[in-house]
């Protein structure tokens, strides 16, 4: 299996009292294999190695640490350096109305992760709300009430009829006069080829002007993620990302090339259906199940 | 002159990169360079033509390919005009891939050939899953069976199977939860509906974006549960979709449609060659 291949190539570095080139680059097809099979951009996990092979090299600070843990330790920083350092939380400014768009491909998990949000905040005392500004999606405003049937967090929903801007503006006054602290906006889903979607997606955002953008991402995605995540970036800076469905065997590693190419953190993992299935993102964690 | 070993070696790794990033699984990938070394070995090609060696590798490989994806061509509507009443699909696959918008989609193929069709929302259990299919039910104008939430979801298969049969429907198609392919007392749900319906095709749905998971998701619904054709959705989102590849040759089913985008007429034929020959441009 994988993590036994790990394991193996590991204990065999630090078997040797020396660590010729060879061992090296055993170690590090190993670890190549491992971020392939859980879906790390192509262009990355080159990236990544060569920064591995440099740190074991001129290692960029003295630890002292044996030889094994200084190889564990470049690959841990090499990866959870992509994922921005320490964890991230999502920034709720005072004194205003916090809006977060939610956006992302199709069956991603937005709406679900907007109930988690919404209930995250909730909990935390925040006044919270959500607009529901999928249009189109068969069911979405059902799924978004019966998603936060029983926690009293107010949902603003419109009867068919207008635009996903026009109600998510509409939504937006709604929150206003709530005076509600934070605003969590569903949208529809949809990808970097739907063209009028995508423009529709920057419309939002140049309308609603919101404090950041969320893109949700599944877990199971493939090597299309940065090319989408990009695109999502054009229309709309992703300001946040989460990363959902981490309760199957996907490693997320498409999700971790997004974030290299947008910058943006991790600040969520979905883990489940349920409304608390929601974790705050721990980047060792992710790394750890990413090299299984 | 005869291929060498390294420079076999060489050539599969840069096709290897290229089906990677296609996102064909790691261990198909390793199995074609596998496959293809053994029948490389010692091939000889025309000295002076460097095109030649390309040839041949793009050769051996696309019938590597094409033989991944079998050629058993299932035509759900001629499938279901032969079949004795009612014919019956079972939808199955992960959380959010797109079954329920592909039954959507089959149901009014179906009906566009003259057949008369009823829909079972087996999904008892997401939110807003009995208001989604029942949108499409009365935008198709077909019959939807459907429970109260939280009711046992093999009994709406069997009621549906029921209904149909009674009143001589051709086709009834049922819609199950997503489900984590690792989650052992889902796939043992989705076993009972499956036993309770005894569906003539069990279609496992599967994102076209999906990357080495989708293995995973066909190996261990296909132990579990069993299955018997793929539909991959949102091909209009990755036409290289290596996962179709990965589906095929871990569970030994063909792939029979994609979906192409989220209209009820976004239902294409699955063809091999046609995607192949993308994969390899
Ligand atoms: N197992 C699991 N399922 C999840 C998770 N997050 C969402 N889901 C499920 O994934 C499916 C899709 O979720 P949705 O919230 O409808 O996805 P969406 O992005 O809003 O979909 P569209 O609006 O159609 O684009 C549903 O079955 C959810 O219950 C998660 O973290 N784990
Ligand atoms: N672009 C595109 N979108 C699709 C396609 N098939 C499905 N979708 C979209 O994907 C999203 C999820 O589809 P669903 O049919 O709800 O998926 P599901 O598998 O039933 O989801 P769960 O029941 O929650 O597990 C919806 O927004 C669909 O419109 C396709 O072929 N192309
Ligand atoms: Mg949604
Ligand atoms: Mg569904």
């Amino acid at each position: 299996s994988l993590s036994e291949r790990l394991q193996n190539a590991l204990k065999f570095i630090t078997r040797q009292a020396y660590v010729s080139e060879k061992e090296v680059a055993e170690y590090l097809r190993e670890i190549q294999r491992a971020l392939i099979m859980g879906d790390v951009d192509v262009k990355l996990v080159s990236q990544l190695t060569e920064e591995i092979k440099k740190e074991f090299k001129e290692p960029r600070e003295e630890h002292g640490l044996s030889l094994k843990d200084r190889v564990v330790y470049a690959t841990y920083q090499g990866l959870i350096r992509i994922l921005g350092g320490e964890k991230k939380e999502l920034r709720i400014l005072p004194h205003q109305l916090n809006i977060f768009v939610f956006m992302g491909i199709q069956g991603s998990g937005k709406t679900t992760s907007v109930g988690k949000v919404a209930y995250f905040l909730k909990k935390r005392n925040r006044r919270v709300g959500v607009i529901s500004g999928d249009v189109f999606r068969p069911g979405a405003a059902d799924q978004l009430r019966q998603l936060l049937e029983g926690t009293g967090i107010p949902l603003y929903v419109e009867p068919l009829g207008n635009s996903s801007v026009e109600v998510i503006k509409n939504g937006v006054k709604w929150a206003k006069g709530l005076d509600l602290e934070v605003v969590l906006v569903d949208t529809a889903g949809r990808h970097r080829s739907e063209e009028s979607l995508m423009n529709e997606m920057k419309q939002i955002i140049d309308e609603v002007n919101p404090t950041a953008a969320i893109l949700v991402i599944d877990a199971m995605i493939g090597q299309q993620a940065r090319a989408q995540a990009e695109a999502f970036n054009k229309v709309a800076k992703v300001g946040y990302v989460i990363v959902t469905k981490l309760d199957g065997s996907a490693k997320g590693g498409g999700a971790l090339s997004a974030v290299a190419s947008v910058g943006a953190p991790i600040v969520f993992v979905g883990v489940g259906e349920g409304l608390e299935e929601f974790e705050e993102f721990d980047p060792v964690k992710f790394v750890s199940r990413l090299l299984g | 002159r005869p291929l060498s070993r390294e420079k076999i070696e060489e050539i599969l790794d840069d096709y290897g990169l290229k089906l990677i990033i296609c996102d064909v699984a790691l261990p198909l990938v390793d199995e074609l360079k596998r496959t293809l070394a053994e029948t490389l070995e010692g091939r000889r090609t025309p000295l002076f033509d460097r095109d030649a060696v390309k040839k041949l590798v793009e050769q051996e490989l696309t019938l590597f390919l094409l033989k991944t994806l079998g050629d058993s061509q299932i035509d759900l509507v001629e499938e279901a005009r032969k079949s004795q009443k009612p014919f019956k699909l079972l939808f199955i696959g992960v959380n959010g891939v797109g079954k329920t918008t592909t039954i959507a989609k089959v149901a009014h193929m179906l009906k566009e050939n003259g057949l008369s069709v009823l829909l079972a929302c087996s999904d008892t259990f997401r939110a807003g899953a009995v208001e989604q299919l029942g949108q499409h039910a009365r935008a198709l104008g077909l019959p939807m069976v459907f429970k109260k939430y939280g009711s046992d979801p093999a009994s709406v298969g069997f009621e549906a199977v029921h209904q149909a049969s009674r009143k001589g429907v051709d086709a009834v198609l049922i819609d199950t939860a997503g489900r984590m392919h690792t989650d052992i007392n889902l796939m043992d749900e989705l076993k009972k509906i499956k036993r309770v319906v005894e569906p003539s095709y069990t279609i496992l749905v599967v994102d076209a974006l999906t990357g080495n998971d989708a293995w995973n998701q066909a190996a261990d619904f296909s132990s579990h549960v069993g299955f018997d054709a793929v539909i991959l959705a949102k091909f209009d989102a990755d036409v290289k979709g290596g996962a179709a590849l990965s589906v095929s040759f871990i569970s030994k089913k063909p792939v029979i449609y994609v979906g192409t985008g989220q209209k009820y007429s976004d239902l294409k034929r699955f063809n091999p060659k046609e995607y192949v020959s993308s994969l390899m441009s």
